[in-house]
């Protein structure tokens, strides 16, 4: 669904210069749940934003399909990103004038779609937003904000969701009701599904679990168990 | 330290009222590490930023040592924070235009005090931030930016530091390092840290662990293990 080959992306230069991918080769398979794992600054939202078209590469490819993503102008990449991903921010990235909803159903809005009403419902039941649908982010907890991005994630059904550890904020009962859904998304609806998270259960959940350290890949487990 | 009592905090009105805290008693010894958890909503942020004069409750007291913080004005409560509490956020609330060194640093340059260099060394050494101070938060990972809001609230040595989920954007590791500082802060220099977790691993470091839900208190588990 998508790779990444040779990526390299380096901030500053000389002494200074921060290598945030030193060298990364990696697939993310096609209706697969893959998770990332690694120490705080070890590129994991660097890979994915480069793979998802957020960010631009210093050297090498990412591929969303067969699409080199190198060759894509700004306007192309809005549009890929708008019409076939989903992104879950570890800054949750909500707009703080629309409600939870608007928030919500923003990115179907931009693409000029209506929602399916009944995936909609039951998404915002199983994040457990029903009755806080009216409010602004600044009216809800932290871990309601962040159920708040992974339902506008879910809610467009996109090729592939990247989430950037979606379950940081919650406390376990909650984290599991949203993980356990996206393994039926993947199992049940054809979803793919790329996560990066600190926790080793949120990890269980996945296919397969990569592991980042200092820009690179360390390692990789198959069929994880906590 | 601290303490609430009947605390009672209302959003709204009607039948659209979200009873943020219902009736809350609760001391925060001092020299003490208590750890709150409790479902995402349930009112761990809003029991914080009430006991720690960052906004107002709808009924019932919140002290500061024997103050009472009702009795306070605006620029009363602002100078007792600035000058007694040190906070971690939830959203870390980093400025954008300051680097590392200047967020951390900002609680005593505010207060027009000087920075203990040597403990200033330990605290950064601690979150491992050494070669990132020259760094915009913008510049910064996710659990880097935490790493220094967590800095921030320890530099100046405050009498109670209110921590709100000072781990959740951070890998195990660099985790358990915070936390231990935090304990040897309390055992050995005289630190009463308050702390919202959703970790139980986090909250073993805690003398007390108080469980929150729907806006009351409705267990304790002192001396906890995981
Ligand atoms: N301005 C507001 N208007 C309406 N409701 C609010 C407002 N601020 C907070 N709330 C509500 O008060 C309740 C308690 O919020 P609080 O932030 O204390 O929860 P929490 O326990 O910290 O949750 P989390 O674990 O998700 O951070 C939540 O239901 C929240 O939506
Ligand atoms: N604009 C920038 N300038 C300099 N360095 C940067 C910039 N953006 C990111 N970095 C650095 O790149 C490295 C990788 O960052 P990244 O955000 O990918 O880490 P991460 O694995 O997601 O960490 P965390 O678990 O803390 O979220 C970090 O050392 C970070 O400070
Ligand atoms: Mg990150
Ligand atoms: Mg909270």
């Amino acid at each position: 669904a998508a790779r990444a080959v040779d990526a390299v992306k380096t901030y500053g230069e000389g002494d200074a210069a921060v290598h945030a991918l030193a060298g990364v080769t990696v697939e993310f398979p096609t209706n697969r749940f893959t998770a990332i794992m690694g120490p705080s600054g070890s590129g994991k939202s660097t890979l994915m934003q480069c793979v998802a078209g957020l960010d631009r590469l210093s050297s090498g490819l990412a591929y969303i399909g067969d699409t080199e993503l190198g060759g894509l102008n700004k306007t192309q990449l809005t549009l890929l990103r708008r019409d076939r991903l989903g992104f879950i921010f570890q800054q949750y990235n909500l707009i703080p004038t629309l409600t939870a909803q608007e928030n919500i159903l923003l990115p179907l809005t931009l693409a000029g779609e209506d929602p399916d009403r009944q995936w909609f419902d039951t998404i915002v039941s199983t994040v457990r937003l029903t009755d806080r649908l009216g409010n602004l982010p600044s009216q809800l907890s932290g871990g309601q904000q962040q159920r708040v991005a992974v339902a506008r994630a879910l809610v467009p059904r996109p090729d592939i969701i990247f989430a950037d550890e979606p379950t940081g904020a919650l406390d376990s009962q909650t984290g599991i009701e949203i993980l356990s859904f996206m393994r039926r998304a993947v199992d049940e609806a054809g979803q793919t599904i790329v996560m990066v998270t600190h926790d080793p259960h949120a990890a269980s959940y996945a296919d397969n679990v990569l592991f980042l350290a200092d820009g690179q890949i360390i390692d990789s487990m198959p069929d994880p168990t906590t």
